[in-house]
């Protein structure tokens, strides 16, 4: 069966722009 | 912004070096600006939008989540310097919604709102089932354990006599039992050697602030308490733009900077106060 690679794999790679990165420890 | 030419505002990453340059300005802002409690540092920023605003610049309306650390509101120490508070030590974070103004490369706060809460018991009982939780800053053994540290303080003064300014953190240890309290002190125009009625005791116009740590444990027929300060040097008032914007009443209960200690009562960890109150 044929795959898009190109979307899946780009999807894949973008970080959600937000929320950012925990610098400490979530509470 | 003309109908239909979309929605005025850009929504860069929370990670976004900009987005982060514009946090850490706001964090600064803050610290700055904190008159009780503890220095805060970033931890995470939730959300970002970033308005043009006429005829320059742009401005960053920001949700950042931010993290207690160890170092007094006024203790000079850098930020990069100060712990974060760990989660066994009962932890506090602070929410904030803010605005800057970014404009010839220069940010600036336009408005700032920030709470803050303590971690909730169960995830320090997770981590530490016996470590101590945050007591309620007027519980009164809390009260009484700063009060007995202040008096051996002065007791052993040869120079000021030093007033309460505020109590800032509590916790009750059961085994031994015991109180450990963290409270700011100020400098007054009495020699605590001399003094005989401290209600006439004025804090010096150009304040001597000092922080102290104690522990006053209960013992058979008596108690006894360790107590040690840092005396801060005198800091230069902080020049720094403030909002135009009046800042909303915040849902936390927020202590008035003028006035001259946080309310007795409310939770263990004092609201963040930031900018001019309104």
């Amino acid at each position: 069966k044929g795959a898009q690679p190109g979307v899946a794999g780009s999807a894949g790679l973008v970080p959600p722009p937000c929320p950012g990165r925990i610098r400490h420890f979530k509470i | 912004v003309p109908v239909g030419s979309g929605p005025g505002y850009r929504e860069p990453a929370c990670d976004d070096l900009e987005t982060e340059q514009a946090a850490l300005a706001a964090v600064d802002y803050i610290n700055q600006n904190l008159r009780h409690g503890y220095k805060h540092t970033l931890n995470q920023i939730d959300k970002v939008r970033v308005w043009q605003r006429r005829p320059f610049g742009e401005v960053y309306h920001l949700e950042l989540d931010t993290l207690e650390t160890q170092c007094y509101a006024r203790d000079p120490t850098p930020l990069a310097n100060c712990s974060v508070r760990q989660v066994f030590e009962h932890a506090v974070e602070g929410d904030c919604e803010m605005q800057v103004l970014k404009q010839d490369g220069q940010f600036s706060v336009l408005f700032a709102k920030c709470h803050s809460t303590p971690d909730s018991q169960e995830d320090v009982r997770k981590v530490c089932p016996h470590c101590p939780l945050l007591a309620l800053l007027n519980n009164t053994k809390v009260v009484h354990a700063a009060e007995a540290a202040l008096a051996a303080v002065n007791a052993q003064s040869n120079g000021s006599y030093f007033k309460l300014l505020e109590i800032s953190r509590g916790q009750l240890v059961p085994l031994p039992a015991s109180t450990y309290v963290e409270f700011a002190v100020a400098a007054t125009d009495c020699v605590a050697a001399a003094v005989t009625d401290p209600a006439t005791c004025k804090l010096l116009a150009e304040k001597k602030h000092g922080f102290c740590k104690a522990t006053l444990t209960e013992k058979l027929g008596g108690e006894e308490v360790a107590v040690t300060c840092t005396m801060f040097q005198t800091q230069p008032v902080a020049v720094q733009p403030q909002p135009d914007a009046a800042i909303p009443a915040s849902p936390a209960p927020a202590a008035d900077q003028a006035a001259p200690a946080p309310p007795a009562a409310g939770p263990p960890a004092a609201a963040l106060v930031v900018g001019p109150m309104v």
